[in-house]
């Protein structure tokens, strides 16, 4: 499904560059579920913006269905990142002036999907994360927690191919954690490919396979052990 | 050292009304280490940001080193949000336009600490946490766990007597959560009064005492078993 190939990205502070990827590559078919691990700076959230086409590598190739990132055109890509691939982002990104309906709502308008299937598909995916009751609030009106569900909820709501998910627990007691990632295991089952970043063993375990980024390069890529 | 008595908050979203917290009454002495549980929605930071003094409740008293919260002037509640209490909140707060040597010396300048005091103290918090190579970064330049390091920095900064941390860990990874951790058993040792949100069990362990929240009210008040 995608491929990176030695995948460089630097940021220029003017007096000091910042190699935050550093010749990054890395394979995943569709269908896999993939967990992504390492220390707090190593590139994760990094790598995984790159892979969702938000963020354009300093150097190295990103082929996407076959397709290299780099020749798409900007349509394509607008298409990609709202319904191709779900984004949860590790700080939620949601629109504060507006109810958590309208934020979940927003890519099924941009997709072009009719009112009437918006309505039903909005409160499918608001339903599922366990917040029906809190749909009119806007995010400032809601626990931590919360709003890290309504930013799952909005990443899954175009019914995408591919989920990428940083740290989609992170905020969440175990129990709302454990119905998150039933969620994810399910999309799993039904063909969609999964990349998570936690950094919790347990959360990575329901992935098959586990790739641990240091210092900007991938230290170790292993599938699970199916016991 | 802090005393709330059937304490409510009530949000009133117009048509309906949010309890999130139902009548939560609270003992904890100074130099207590207490960590806070419940589900996502619970009422945990409300809780906290009631004590902290930056939300008022509805009903019910706070008392804080034997003075009611609710008759104390604008300068005292702004000197005790400054320098007695350290809060390190769940969504950071940073100030994006600023690097995080600024972000972390912010108190001390309202402080009216001196500027060479200011430069020692700003810099060895910065160091504390590991993010000495990041000093001149602005917080979106950072990584999540990054920004979560310099919330924590930030709310050190001033020494404070009282430490609340709601879910100060929950971006990092385990080596440098331990190294977090760390610090906060430190400051326990030291003579501080802790309080601090997680969901997991082995972070709430390094507390002697936790308090578990359900539906805005206390489930549970129990004292950990020294083993
Ligand atoms: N400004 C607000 N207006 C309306 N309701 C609110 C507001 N802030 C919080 N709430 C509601 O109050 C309840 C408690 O919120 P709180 O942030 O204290 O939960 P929490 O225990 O910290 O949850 P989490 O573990 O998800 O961070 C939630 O159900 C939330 O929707
Ligand atoms: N815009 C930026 N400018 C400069 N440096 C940046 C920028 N964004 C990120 N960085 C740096 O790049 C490195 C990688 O950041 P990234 O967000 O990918 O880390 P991460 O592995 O997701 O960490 P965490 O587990 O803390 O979320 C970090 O050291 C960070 O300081
Ligand atoms: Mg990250
Ligand atoms: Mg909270």
């Amino acid at each position: 499904a995608l491929a990176l190939r030695d995948v460089v990205k630097t940021y220029d502070m003017g007096t000091v560059q910042v190699q935050a990827l550093r010749g990054v590559s890395l394979d995943i078919a569709r269908n896999e579920y993939v967990s992504i691990m390492g220390p707090s700076g190593s590139g994760k959230s990094t790598l995984m913006h790159v892979i969702g086409c938000l963020d354009v590598p300093t150097s190295g190739t990103y082929t996407l269905e076959g397709q290299m990132v780099a020749e798409m055109s900007e349509n394509q890509l607008a298409e990609i990142r709202n319904e191709q691939i779900g984004f949860v982002f590790q700080t939620f990104n949601l629109i504060p002036r507006v109810s958590i309906y309208q934020n979940v709502e927003l890519p099924l308008v941009y997709a072009g999907v009719s009112r009437g299937e918006r309505r039903r598909r909005t409160t499918a995916a608001i339903e599922r994360v366990g917040l029906a009751d809190r749909i009119k609030h806007k995010p400032n009106e809601l626990s931590g927690g919360q709003r890290q569900r309504v930013a799952i909820a909005r990443a899954l709501v175009c019914n995408p191919s591919i989920i990428l998910a940083d740290e989609p627990t992170g905020n969440l007691d175990s129990k709302t954690g454990a119905e998150i990632m039933n969620i994810l295991d399910g999309l799993h089952a039904d063909g969609q490919t999964i990349i998570l970043v936690t950094h919790e063993d347990y959360i990575a375990k329901h992935a098959l396979r586990t790739v641990r980024l240091m210092d900007g390069m991938i230290e170790s890529d292993l599938e699970a052990v199916v016991s």
